[in-house]
């Protein structure tokens, strides 16, 4: 249990950085997130950068849901 | 070793993103 809660989690998660419904997030749309989130500018960076596994500048859901699904185990342990 | 370092502080500001997404939605974490 909770897998499924984990991914729609991850989905919401994922369209509230995806404000234009790109179907990816770039840094740019992770940095919108500073108005939203008691998170510097530097901080969002280096999420996006943690995130991006490939390093390709975009963030694909997959990639977000494997971070997420990272932290939401590593907390549940 | 400053690497480490990164490596450590990128998962403690990835749980701390997580944690305040969570919260945003929520209303608590």
């Amino acid at each position: 249990p909770g897998q499924l809660d984990m991914l729609k989690k991850a989905q919401e998660f994922f369209q509230t950085c995806d404000t234009e419904g790109k179907g990816f997030i770039t840094k740019k749309d992770m940095q919108r997130l500073h108005n939203e989130l008691p998170l510097s500018l530097e901080d969002l960076e280096d999420v996006f950068d943690t995130l991006d596994a490939d390093g390709n500048g975009f963030l694909t859901p997959e990639e977000f849901n494997n971070g997420f699904s990272h932290f939401f185990f590593s907390q549940n342990n | 070793d400053p690497n480490m370092k990164a490596g450590a502080t990128s998962e403690g500001v990835l749980a701390n993103f997580f944690n305040s997404l969570l919260s945003k939605k929520t209303g608590s974490p």
